[in-house]
């Protein structure tokens, strides 16, 4: 029902790999309602905008990805939905009311090192290995 | 959905909104396994030694994770170009990629007794690892002190300069004392020096009784002890960036003990 633009457009964008930093709305990959589609959506948090930069000597800020948006059928010829999360939304289509969508959730995550004080004034450098989302998927 | 957050400039800059800004301190609070935001004590916003030398270490990691250190840089910039900043060692890089955490730790005392007893001068130094999270073991520790060029009288002496671990102290008598390492220094020698306390670390870790700190004592070449700020180590009361610290690397333990079902 989007009509021939739209679709000749849509086809030109799965050729091409996600980038994020295009800004948001600019994906589709698994909804037919192109807005929710799961994604990774991007926010710089800023250590000084939090007014954090007294006791986190660095880095200054990172950039903090989050998983957001909608699994639902049908995906499209990329498939990059896990199998799982395709069988589950075949039987939510067929069970909505009991058995919920997949959800978007990470799938690749990097890690970030970042040195701060304590309390004591003591100085750690912790790598944390989980912190920062790289990709996205349909769990 | 790969993509390439690197790409900074383009990456998406917007003022937080209040409970928006709160709700991210708490969950990266919760993240960096923190119960609240510390409030470090810090003289006169400048920053000593040990953040100096940790930031060092911060940026050999990140140049590995490509993290953004230019703005914590700028501040230090002033300073280090002042100051002898502290380098990190080849065998310090070597513990770093093996460490999962890094902790520098303030020297909470410092004596000078000048006529002890037995008129031996020493300092003294006091570390407080009871902070150190559950679940971390040392994997090597440091103490790091730094020594300056000494005056005319003694340029060309050489000295001898002891670490001992605190063993036993004595209300009317000098403390117990293990010898943990002694090295002949030139007297006119400048810059830090290391000394490993891996083992004296873990004792403290694992028996925070036992935690009575570090002595360092200096001896001329004829045997005579002399004042530490005589032989030119830098204490308390010396320039900021050349204060003494601890510095340990830790690694999670991997003993990992099964709860019963």
């Amino acid at each position: 029902s989007t009509g021939g633009k739209r679709r000749h457009q849509n086809r030109n964008r799965s050729t091409q790999p996600q980038d994020g930093s295009r800004g948001p709305g600019l994906t589709d990959y698994n909804s037919s309602n192109q807005k929710t589609a799961c994604k990774r959506h991007e926010l710089y948090v800023s250590f000084r905008e939090l007014g954090w930069q007294d006791w986190i000597i660095a880095p200054e800020g990172y950039a903090a990805n989050y998983c957001d948006g909608e699994c639902s059928f049908p995906l499209n010829g990329h498939m990059n939905a896990t199998n799982h999360a395709i069988v589950q939304t075949l039987v939510h289509l067929m069970n909505p009311e009991n058995v919920p969508k997949p959800c978007c959730a990470p799938t690749k995550l990097n890690a970030i090192s970042v040195l701060f004080f304590d309390d004591n004034s003591n100085v750690i450098l912790k790598k944390y290995k989980n912190m920062v989302v790289r990709a996205c998927g349909c769990h | 959905l790969e993509g390439n957050s690197d790409s900074q400039p383009g990456f998406v800059h917007r003022r937080l909104r209040t409970h928006e800004r709160r709700e991210m301190q708490k969950e990266i609070l919760s993240v960096l396994g923190l119960p609240h935001r510390p409030r470090p004590h810090l003289s006169n916003g400048k920053y000593n030694s040990a953040p100096l030398f940790m930031l060092d270490l911060y940026k050999t990691i990140s140049s590995e994770e490509k993290s953004q250190v230019e703005g914590a840089l700028e501040r230090y910039q002033s300073i280090a170009a002042t100051q002898i900043p502290p380098l990190a060692t080849h065998q310090e890089t070597a513990f770093l990629n093996d460490a999962d955490m890094v902790m520098s730790f303030v020297n909470l005392v410092e004596h000078d007794r000048e006529l002890s007893l037995d008129r031996r001068h020493h300092k003294e130094f006091k570390f407080n690892l009871s902070q150190i999270p559950e679940g971390e073991a040392i994997t090597a520790a440091e103490f790091r002190l730094y020594k300056e060029c000494v005056s005319q009288v003694f340029r060309n002496d050489t000295f001898l300069l002891k670490v001992y671990q605190v063993v036993k102290e004595h209300p009317d008598r000098e403390a117990d004392l293990f010898l943990l390492e002694s090295r002949r220094l030139w007297a006119a020698e400048e810059g830090w020096l290391e000394f490993d306390i891996t083992a004296t670390s873990n004792l403290w870790v694992m028996s925070p009784m036992h935690n009575l700190g570090l002595q360092v004592s200096v001896e001329t070449s004829s045997g005579q002890t002399i004042s530490c700020t005589d032989a030119g180590l830098v204490g308390r009361d010396g320039a900021l960036e050349k204060q003494p610290f601890m510095v340990a690397f830790f690694k999670v333990s991997e003993v990992h003990i099964r709860s019963t079902r």
